[in-house]
């Protein structure tokens, strides 16, 4: 898997919550392993999530996509495989 | 809402269900009440009655288990990933797993049974999530007071648009 999901670089996100989301993406929206070796069809599946949840569809990781990532929730992804 | 897939729904509308196994959490009739109200939401607005059975293989298994637990999709400890649910189908098909690392409960502490049950079975019947964020289908979960608990609008359109409205006699 890829390093980070791709974020604005002056955020304030740290490599944990990087990892966390790009988990999370990975888990519940599918990304591909091979695509997502650029960074580009990552921040296509951020988007994918934010538009799901009807947040501000930016493809970084923001403070309120990380507070979506971190509820509780069905282990079912919301797209599946 | 949406559907896992077209074709993924019940053959029949007479569903059997079984508790494979209990959390400690509760108790044995907490778990056996909630677990029949969680699937009378759905019974109540369709055509689908649901039977608990005690031994055998039910079209609804139903379990508590910690990380590795049997399919391809381990638990992960406390909070995060709480259940999943199969779709309609053979084998592991329908079947619902609760995360035994969760703390449940039948109140609005940490996490209610009843509203995740609700949830897990809406996929066993065919059921996807909802954009909607009042939907029971939303992915993420959210307390909501459970005495006369009322199916929102967005998850009765998605279980009548699969099975038919409930015919009152």
């Amino acid at each position: 898997l890829p390093a980070a999901v791709p974020v604005n670089p002056k955020s304030e996100n740290n490599e944990g919550d990087f990892q966390f989301a790009e988990g999370y993406l990975n888990r519940f929206y599918t990304i591909s392993t091979v695509k997502s070796r650029s960074r580009g069809p990552v921040t296509e599946t951020l988007k994918r999530m934010q538009s799901f949840f009807k947040l501000n569809v930016t493809g970084t990781l923001d403070r309120e996509t990380m507070e979506v990532m971190k509820r509780p929730r069905c282990g079912v992804p919301d797209v599946a495989k | 809402y949406s559907f896992l897939s077209s074709n993924s729904k019940w053959s029949t509308n007479k569903i059997t269900y079984r508790i494979v196994n209990y959390t400690p959490d509760l108790t044995v009739a907490d778990v056996d009440q909630t677990i029949a109200k969680a699937f009378k939401v759905w019974s109540d607005v369709s055509p689908l009655t649901f039977t608990k059975i005690n031994s055998g293989t039910a079209d609804i298994m139903i379990s508590f288990g910690t990380k590795s637990h049997g399919d391809l999709f381990p638990f992960d400890g406390p909070s995060g990933t709480l259940a999943h649910a199969f779709g309609p189908g053979s084998d592991i098909g329908g079947d619902a797993h609760f995360d035994e690392d969760e703390t449940w409960t039948t109140t609005s502490r940490s996490i209610n049974l009843f509203l995740v049950a609700a949830h897990e079975f809406g996929h066993a019947l065919g059921l996807d999530h909802s954009t909607n964020p009042s939907a029971l289908m939303f992915p993420t979960y959210s307390y909501v007071p459970t005495e006369r608990y009322k199916l929102p609008t967005d998850d009765v359109n998605g279980i009548q648009a699969l099975y038919g409205k409930r015919t009152v006699i």
